[in-house]
């Protein structure tokens, strides 16, 4: 565990708790997209099956894959039952179909091993990669985001971003780490989706001003 | 090396 790791899971939770926060607050889903939840929750059950199956970790790692799993799933309950109202599905319009195939054809294409257990890994790590662009999509399309939404989507992708010098960390002191190239791979494009996002972030949320497209 | 990393990391 290094410093970059522990601030980027902290930033994955952060991130959690600001949606509910959100929701429960405003009673509303409003700007929030639904199927970039689904895609979310997808990942997390597809790459934490190695919970029933791996060696025992840490009760760090148990514990953590477990919030991940729930709070997933715990979201997308309010957004289909008592929020449903208040989520307007002609905006959320990306074609998530899209996003999936092409995961689960680059997991079949370049699996770490022939096996379930790692093309499901594979599949996940891409399908999270770009688990965010029916919210950037969103965003796009009414062409401005609650404060609180980019709150939400900056502490997401921070959390991929800060994977990256916690692999570089790895890769130069922990000798025993074997890195893994897809999810380095995966993890760098996941990054550079945001990149446009973390710009406008910066210089107009961070500076008090409204989210709003040029 | 070992292959742990996938499973450590969340």
């Amino acid at each position: 565990m290094n410093i970059f790791r522990m601030l980027g899971d902290l930033s994955h939770l952060i991130s959690i708790f600001i949606l509910l926060h959100k929701m429960q607050t405003s009673k509303s889903c409003s700007g929030v997209s639904f199927k970039s939840q689904v895609l979310y929750l997808v990942v997390y059950v597809f790459r934490y099956l190695d919970l029933f199956t791996n060696p025992f970790m840490s009760y760090y790692n148990t514990l953590m894959k477990i919030v991940f799993i729930a709070s997933s799933a715990y979201t997308i309950y309010l957004m289909s039952t008592v929020f449903k109202p208040t989520h307007d599905p002609a905006i959320d319009t990306f074609k998530i179909e899209y996003l999936l195939g092409g995961s689960l054809v680059m997991a079949l294409l370049f699996p770490p091993k022939w096996t379930f257990m790692e093309i499901s890994w594979a599949f996940s790590i891409w399908l999270e990669s770009v688990a965010i662009l029916p919210q950037l999509f969103m965003v796009q399309r009414t062409g401005e985001a609650e404060t609180i939404t980019t709150h939400y989507i900056f502490a997401l992708g921070a959390y991929r971003a800060l994977y990256i010098p916690n692999w570089i960390w790895r890769y130069m002191f922990d000798k025993k780490a074997k890195l893994e190239t897809i999810a380095v791979v995966a993890g760098l494009a996941q990054t550079l989706l945001y990149s446009d996002f973390f710009y406008i972030y910066w210089t107009k949320v961070m500076k008090g001003k409204k989210f709003q497209l040029p | 090396k070992d292959d742990l990393v996938k499973h450590d990391e969340l």
